[in-house]
């Protein structure tokens, strides 16, 4: 993947926290 | 070693951790240690009136581009140029000679430039976070999809920090110009890390 903030899981936290998902999982 | 380069990041709460992990391993325990700053930057980004009403494909990308820089000018203040050390969020010190062996190199110099540029301006904690804001606003990261909204609520930020540098400086003309010029510098110190970031995964 030539996304480093896609290798980190970087969406997926932003995007839970933003939605105030307080649960995030890094894959 | 590729597991080295991970490690030296000053959010690794266990940069020192036992040996025999996997890879994946390595990952999610370094996630544990920075999640919560990530999720620090969000619910900062949630408080800059207006950023909010951006569509959320914009808030996405905006914070995927910049919470990187938002950390570094966060963090700048863990870098002691004069001691020649980085306090990790652990709390644990590390010297330069420690963390080049760790595999922190050109970045590490960088980081240690930029903070000691940032840290002589000696910001107060609202023009801290005012120019953190400008920071995250930026209407030229790619993929944005309303670069005309982006680019409204940045003028509105960089605006209000002006005001706020001449308010708090008026004999200091040159002052808003150093900080402003301080944003081309995070992108490459972004970009640097982008690349050791992409190095650990490709090795």
């Amino acid at each position: 993947c030539a996304d480093p903030a896609s290798n980190l899981g970087l969406e997926d936290i932003i995007r839970k926290a933003l939605m105030g998902n307080i649960e995030t999982k890094v894959e | 070693s590729t597991r080295d380069v991970l490690l030296a990041c000053p959010m690794n709460m266990n940069p020192h951790a036992g040996s025999g992990r996997t890879a994946q391993e390595i990952w999610e325990d370094f996630s544990l240690s920075f999640t919560p700053a990530v999720r620090e930057v969000v619910e900062f980004a949630k408080h800059i009136p207006g950023f909010r009403d951006l569509c959320q494909h914009d808030q996405v990308t905006l914070l995927k581009a910049g919470t990187f820089e938002v950390l570094m000018v966060r963090f700048a203040s863990l870098f002691n140029v004069k001691e020649q050390t980085v306090k990790f969020i652990s709390g644990t010190k590390y010297s330069l000679e420690e963390l080049r062996q760790m595999g922190m190199g050109d970045l590490l110099n960088s980081m240690f430039d930029f903070s000691e540029k940032l840290n002589n301006l000696s910001l107060t904690e609202e023009e801290l976070a005012l120019f953190t804001a400008v920071v995250l606003v930026s209407a030229d990261r790619s993929s944005i999809k309303n670069v005309d909204s982006v680019e409204q609520l940045q003028e509105t930020l960089i605006r209000a920090l002006r005001a706020l540098i001449m308010k708090n400086h008026p004999n200091e003309t040159s002052r808003f110009t150093k900080l402003l010029l301080k944003l081309p510098d995070l992108r490459t110190l972004n970009n640097l890390h982008s690349e050791k970031l992409l190095s650990f995964r490709i090795d």
